[in-house]
């Protein structure tokens, strides 16, 4: 069965497009089939795994051009990783959601077939920095979420906001199955700032946190502008043996798979 | 006459609040008179600015709740800096402003009243990291718009974006007047990726980009959990001094002030 994950928080530049990028790159090295879904007008997971955005093309074009979301997929450098491009057009989707009855459970539905066909073992879902009706779908439409946060105090006080919106979706209907999966702490450093928002994460969510944590580094930063994935782009980094080390921490909590 | 500007950048977590909350100051201690409009359901620059987010006290309650703008702003530890505060319940406006018939002018009629007032030489509008319509609200009721942007691939790849929306509200007759006065390079560090983005940015924007670049360090962080700018935590920081800086810089393009 195929899994749904959204990689999501509503605080910007924490780290979800990196994490997004690599955890699908890691788990194709372990054999699983990854199915990335850009939901982001910016189109950085897009790019970040090497394919060109195109003006049109983003699963908004599954629903509103009528197109079948099968001729959107697109592979990748990357063996058993694909992804639903976005392009920036999709910003206009909000707007256009908002006004539709049921608003919430758009994504749902487009990605109804290709669950079905069980293609893919995972569907990571690539979240905008919003609070918006992108976002919502996103949850509405996941088995789970991981949420990424940087060790830095605004990205800590926003830390509520998302677990309340994930328990507003589970606990309304909209989605009951949805739960956080992990949280996982980024671009560490070894600074007193980066402890001590590590050690009140680890104290207020202390069976959620990843013990793998992701420390910062220039190699994360250079690997986009070679459309690669760190892990793949500097194998040997630290950065990357941390995403390595997150994937098996990743498929343990999925004993399943 | 009241200044606005917009501090906006789709890209998440490239320094905006810390720009806005630094320049407010930077300004204040300069003799001017600042009100800081958090139009960011994060509430970030109201809780940079030491003031707590109050449930139902945002600028959406100007409009939602009929109250009176004046009742809602609020002061600061820091003389001459006043804030409109946010709060989470302002993520709600995008989808009711969304069904209003002319939803880019809701911003331009609340701030009206304060412009009129002339209490204030500038209002700067901290935007959350979207392309929604909060964002363009902000840009429609703007006279020019400030871009922070990261010294990073992902965030150079989005530049086009902002300054495409900038140029859609001005030619679209939605706010003839309004520019880009310019792009502030932050979290700026000696390495070839920094180094190669600024140099790209500079030859894309010649004229746009501050020459002021705001150095990546540890303070910027820690600042936000004292309610501090980090002009007032840590004053004798390179970080701080280079805020100082780009505050002379930003009135030198003001020369009327
Ligand atoms: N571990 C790391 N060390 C250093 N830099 C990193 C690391 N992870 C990500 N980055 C860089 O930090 C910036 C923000 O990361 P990223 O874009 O993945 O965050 P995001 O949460 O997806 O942002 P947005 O909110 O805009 O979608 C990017 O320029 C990225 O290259
Ligand atoms: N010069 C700097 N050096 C180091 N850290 C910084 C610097 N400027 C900002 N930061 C930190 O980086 C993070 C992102 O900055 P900030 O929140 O101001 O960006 P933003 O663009 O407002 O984010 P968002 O898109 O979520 O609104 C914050 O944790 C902030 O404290
Ligand atoms: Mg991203
Ligand atoms: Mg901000």
């Amino acid at each position: 069965s195929t899994n749904i994950v959204s990689i999501a928080n509503q605080k910007g530049g924490v780290g979800k497009t990196t994490t997004v990028v690599n955890l699908a790159a890691v788990l194709a090295d372990m054999g699983r089939t990854v199915l990335v879904v850009d939901l982001d007008p910016q189109a950085n997971a897009t790019s970040g795994l090497g394919v060109e955005p195109r003006s049109g093309v983003s699963i908004y074009s599954a629903v509103s051009g009528n197109e079948d979301i099968a001729d959107i997929i697109s592979g990748t450098a990357f063996e058993r990783v694909n992804v639903v491009p976005s392009e920036v057009n999709l910003a206009g989707a909000e707007v256009e959601l908002a006004r539709m009855a049921d608003h919430l459970h758009w994504l749902d539905g487009v990605l109804a077939k290709v669950v079905e066909s069980e293609v893919f073992d995972y569907i990571l879902i690539d979240c905008p920095p919003s609070l918006g009706v992108l976002m919502s779908n996103a949850l509405a439409a996941s088995d789970s979420v991981i949420v990424p946060m940087q060790c830095e105090y605004y990205a800590m006080e926003g830390l509520s906001i998302i677990t309340n919106l994930v328990n507003r979706i589970k606990n309304s209907g909209a989605n009951p199955r949805l739960d956080i999966e992990g949280i996982v702490m980024t671009m560490f450093t070894r600074t007193r700032l980066s402890e001590d928002v590590v050690g009140q994460v680890r104290e207020h969510y202390p069976d959620v946190v990843y013990s793998t944590m992701i420390p910062r580094s220039v190699r994360a930063g250079e690997a986009p502008s070679y459309g690669m994935p760190v892990v793949e782009y500097a194998p040997s980094s630290p950065v990357a043996a941390a995403y390595r080390d997150l994937g098996k921490e990743f498929l343990k909590r999925h004993k399943a798979f």
